[in-house]
């Protein structure tokens, strides 16, 4: 990993009592390399690099650690705190019940998140409500009915032919009605680009007025990340987001284009297609695995 | 090199920054890079409007060498496997591309081997109703290996032109799904000994250089005789595929740009390049 290569890297030159800028500026090169294979953003890892350079240059090295070593530390210091300041938890109302909006692309696992959030809701004690929001996937309602019946957590649908504004602000006073206490909305997956759809979501936000709006992101995703992130974010206003599909080996750099162009934490990861697989989200095992 | 052509650094940049930023990626970056330095030196490229024009052609050169075309059984069904990572397209893809042979006047059945995700076999079953084609299903949980082979029984008996098989989608990294997989392969070829005559592997354009473990730990698993490469409609360029083609030697075929019944287009590299640098 980027370990191995900065010592390599450093082997080339001469034991310094300091880094001079030279020695930082090659070990940037193997950085940069690092970022762009873990696919994070372009513009991201230039401005990521020109942080730790600053940092990296004059440090001193101390007789405990290599030149590699000193990088390497401002490196994952650097990645853990601008992916930190992890709030795994959601935004819970006051008065209930607390909505939460399920958004993102086609594909990216809102719907399976959508019932693991539910179950760890309903492990917490409370009395979660899904709907079924997306009126266009084929099966996509019967999706969210099958998970809800394995999770014993009632979905709410209403007959094909209703938009899915009307789905999502006639389920909050069901809820209520019902005595549930947290509504997970899953939403049909969608392009940043499509106008008509983005605006379907500000429609539902504006009526349900949600507590939580959560970007479900693909950790396998590349550069396009942030051209995702900052739309959705610039249209809706995003609480939080969650990276899925990290039980695979995609590097994740996702995780910090995203972080760094919405200042949005990173709530949840989904590790896996059981709807146990969701976990907390930690930044600083998120900068290793970045690393690789 | 620099000084020649007044092409400076800074043009140079701009150019490597384009492809990282279309997912390229650093490796093959570099040697697109290596090919533009030559082109300078060679006197292939004379000023700085050459500079597209010549990344575009090597790129389409990269994407168009071997035979792509479509693989189809000289008798009986011709059977398409379709395989890749969780929710790239694939049910979606098999749904278009039903429709496209249905559009040949062809006779198409789908078999419904993902029998693990939620409603998958209801998902496919429309896609079924709409484009005209057949549906082999089991029960939700049954072995998919076991749906396969009905399938290629069933396509045989009543004289199917192409078969389907839609599978779960699966982490590349999961061995036990990539043995299943492998099973998969096996029970269809046990029956019909050149299938699956096109396994396709589909690959979402937003994904990143994960998409070369993709296709290198599948193609273990199975022999892939090409790619799809989905939701080029975004703003995702699915540069991947460049490095793909050079390494592996897969060729895309397709390229899936929406979610409707004939979104999907012959895959065009002249297109694919061109668009790159939009
Ligand atoms: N391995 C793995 N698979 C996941 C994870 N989360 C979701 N999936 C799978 O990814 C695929 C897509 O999940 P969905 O929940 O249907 O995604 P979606 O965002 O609702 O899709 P659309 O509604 O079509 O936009 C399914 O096969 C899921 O089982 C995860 O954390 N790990
Ligand atoms: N915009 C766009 N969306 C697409 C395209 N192809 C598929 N989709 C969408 O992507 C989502 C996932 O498609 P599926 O066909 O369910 O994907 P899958 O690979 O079968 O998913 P799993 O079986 O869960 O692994 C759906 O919302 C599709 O409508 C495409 O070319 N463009
Ligand atoms: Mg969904
Ligand atoms: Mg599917």
């Amino acid at each position: 990993g980027l370990a191995d290569r900065l010592q390599a890297t450093f082997k080339k030159l001469r034991g310094h009592g300091r880094l001079t800028e030279d020695d930082v500026n090659e070990a940037m090169r193997e950085v940069r390399m690092a970022l762009l294979e873990a696919d994070v953003n372009f513009k991201v890892v230039k401005d990521f690099v020109k942080r730790v350079q600053e940092r990296a240059i004059g440090q001193d090295i101390l007789a405990t650690l290599t030149p590699a070593q000193v990088v390497i530390k401002i490196v994952n210091e650097e990645l853990t705190a601008l992916m930190g300041g992890s709030q795994s938890r959601l935004n819970i109302s006051s008065v209930p019940p607390t909505v939460i909006m399920m958004v993102g692309l086609q594909g990216a696992g809102k719907t399976t998140t959508a019932g693991k959030l539910g179950l760890a809701l309903k492990k917490q004690g409370k009395h979660p409500l899904l709907v079924a929001a997306d009126i266009y996937r084929p099966a996509a309602v019967k999706q969210l009915q099958v998970i809800g019946g394995q999770l014993d957590i009632p979905v709410y649908a209403m007959k094909p032919g209703t938009d899915a504004v009307t789905i999502a602000k006639t389920a909050v006073p069901y809820a209520t009605a019902h005595a549930a206490d947290v509504v997970i909305i899953d939403t049909a997956g969608r392009l940043h680009i499509n106008e008509e759809l983005m605006q379907e979501l500000k429609s539902i936000k504006a009526e349900v007025k949600p507590q939580e709006i959560l970007l479900v992101v693909d950790a396998m995703t590349g550069q396009d990340a942030v051209n995702v992130a900052e739309s959705f974010n610039g249209d809706l206003g995003l609480d939080g987001v969650v990276l899925t599909k990290l039980d695979g080996d995609a590097r994740g750099g996702a995780a910090l284009s995203v972080k760094a162009v919405t200042g949005c934490p990173i709530k949840f990861v989904g590790m896996g297609e059981k709807l146990e697989a969701l976990e907390p989200f930690y930044p600083d095992r998120m900068a290793s695995r970045i690393l690789g | 090199v620099l000084g020649y052509a007044d092409i400076d650094d800074d043009l140079l940049d701009e150019l490597e920054e384009t492809l990282i930023m279309a997912d390229v990626g650093v490796k093959t970056t570099e040697k697109l890079m290596q090919a533009v330095r030559q082109g300078i030196k060679q006197k292939k490229i004379n000023s700085p409007d050459d500079l597209k024009p010549f990344l575009e052609q090597t790129i389409r050169d990269m994407l168009v060498s071997g035979t792509d075309e479509v693989r189809l059984a000289a008798q009986g069904p011709t059977v398409m496997l379709v395989i890749g990572v969780n929710g790239v397209g694939k049910t979606t893809t098999i749904g278009k591309l039903s429709a496209y042979y249905r559009g040949q006047g062809k006779k198409v059945m789908l078999a419904a081997a993902d029998t693990f995700r939620a409603a998958a076999i209801d998902q496919l079953e429309i896609w079924g109703q709409r484009t005209g084609a057949e549906v082999i299903r089991h029960e939700e949980g049954s072995d998919p290996a076991a749906v396969a082979y009905d399938a290629v029984l069933a396509a045989k008996a009543r004289g199917v032109d192409i078969l389907f098989v839609d599978t779960a989608g699966r982490l590349q990294t999961k061995s036990n799904l990539m043995e299943e997989l492998k099973k998969i392969n096996r029970v269809i070829q046990r029956e019909i000994p050149e299938a699956p005559h096109e396994t396709l592997l589909v690959l979402d354009a937003t994904t990143g250089q994960n998409a070369i473990s993709q296709a290198d730990l599948f193609s273990q698993a199975a022999p892939i005789s090409g790619v799809v490469l989905t939701k080029l409609d975004g703003t995702a360029k699915g540069g991947v595929v460049i490095g793909i083609k050079a390494e592996l030697s897969m060729p895309v075929k397709w390229i899936g740009v929406g979610e409707a019944v004939d979104d999907l287009r012959p895959f065009v590299a002249a297109d694919f390049a061109k668009a790159l640098f939009e």
